[in-house]
């Protein structure tokens, strides 16, 4: 059985990433065969477990953009075992007028997908801040659609276009598509402007919202640097114990 | 005399709207007369600022895309004396297919400012999270660039690329630009890392970061949801105290 999950919200810095790298590595760690995809240039997954980036010859952009070259070719290992990268790089930037006017421009990362399913339990996709060609071949891949939120006014405005993006998605080429939950991050417990948005939050989307919160902890902001994920890195920190939390209801749901 | 500051990075959540709307109400309130331009397909900058943000007809995207249009033709006024707001629109997001291949497609906005440069002190120009068409226009427009810096791993991780977009763009379009300083953004003093990141980015980057930090602080967070800058909703807040010290030292290097 093989679940792909896109982490997706065209908000900044809204831990995306922070998401993408630690619940792959929980899921891993649980002994699921898990493949971390990084479709973002900026490729923030990526320098999250390989110590030399810069040496990664081939990225998923040969892979999107070059018949003859498979994911298997560009698999990475991590040092979590079980947690397999697809590595991104800054070439894709150019992705969106590389592949302009292809007819199968959307389809291209569903399609390199289809063949790794039957090798990975999970899939994650973490994907760039933008609702534009990269974020809709992540969506078009996916199974389920995982957005987190950060409970901020400016974070929250941005929800309707998203979920108006998925909609049209699924309306067009992806009709089995889900939206897994809404993982509100980035939680400071201190302020109120947290409390309203929260509510607000559990008000639009109701029983979508997981239980799990993720709270602002310094170690989720440290861990990259080390490549390592929270799970080696702080086994006892907040963030250990809460993204472990999630993935327990990420199993629960998916 | 006027001054075109452009606030860039390509990675998410850094405070380049929060720096922009509180920069340019600060010019504004000590007297300049002063522009603000989103040109953010989230426009996040302009529903800082305005209240019912769906009625706006035209948006710099038809600006941009028409030759019709000039920017006097969509400019609003806000709640600030002497700022006024170049609005955007979720339509942006089409620039780059629209204008692919245009070969002043760099400079749309630079050509549609010229005219408004003897009216305004400064123009102020928020950017989306990429370094696309969109923030190339904002860059060819552009006297100078502030880059706001998150101290954290990954935010720093990226700051190779954009320093590097922005010396091509000096080199092929824009000769004249120049770096008018690095803002540290979203320091929190408890954290070790925080110190740590910005060590580094001082040693990087030298006397071209900015004395003024802006630290985290709620009420920052909170007054877009108020419609308000930083400087009538909470104006005796370190956030208020902190962009005020940032306008003073921005004056004196442009
Ligand atoms: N719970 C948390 N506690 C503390 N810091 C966090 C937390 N989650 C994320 N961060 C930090 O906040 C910043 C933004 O997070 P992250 O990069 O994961 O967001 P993103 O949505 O992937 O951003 P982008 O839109 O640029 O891809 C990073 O520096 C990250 O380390
Ligand atoms: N100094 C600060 N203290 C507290 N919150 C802040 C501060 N600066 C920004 N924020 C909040 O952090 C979030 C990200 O800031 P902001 O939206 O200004 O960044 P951005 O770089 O414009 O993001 P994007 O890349 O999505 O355009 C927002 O919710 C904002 O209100
Ligand atoms: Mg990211
Ligand atoms: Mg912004």
């Amino acid at each position: 059985k093989n679940t792909v999950i896109t982490i997706a919200n065209q908000k900044g810095g809204v831990g995306k990433t922070t998401t993408a790298i630690n619940i792959s590595a929980a899921l891993a760690f649980k002994g699921f065969k898990t493949l971390l995809v990084d479709v973002d240039p900026q490729a923030n997954s990526t320098i999250s477990y390989v110590l030399n980036p810069e040496k990664i010859e081939k990225s998923i952009y040969e892979a999107l953009t070059d018949s003859n070259i498979t994911l298997k070719d560009i698999i990475l290992n991590t040092t979590v075992p079980g947690l397999h990268l697809i590595p991104s790089k800054i070439s894709m930037a150019k992705l969106e007028s590389t592949l302009l006017g292809e007819i199968d421009s959307y389809y291209r990362l569903k399609d390199k997908i289809e063949g790794l399913k039957k090798e990975y339990e999970y899939i994650i996709i973490d994907t760039p801040p933008t609702l534009g060609l990269i974020t809709l071949n992540a969506m078009v891949a996916a199974s389920y659609i995982l957005i987190p939120i950060q409970p901020s006014y400016l974070s929250l405005e941005g929800t309707d276009d998203l979920l108006e993006t998925i909609e049209k998605v699924k309306q067009r080429a992806n009709p089995d598509l889900k939206i897994l939950g809404v993982l509100i991050t980035l939680h400071d417990k201190r302020t109120v402007i947290s409390k309203d948005v929260i509510n607000k939050i559990k008000e639009v989307f109701g029983p979508v919202v997981f239980k799990t919160i993720i709270t602002r902890s310094v170690r989720l902001e440290e861990s990259p640097a080390y490549k390592e994920s929270i799970f080696t890195f702080a086994p006892n920190s907040s963030g250990a114990i809460q993204y472990k939390n999630l993935v327990e209801e990420i199993i629960s749901r998916a």
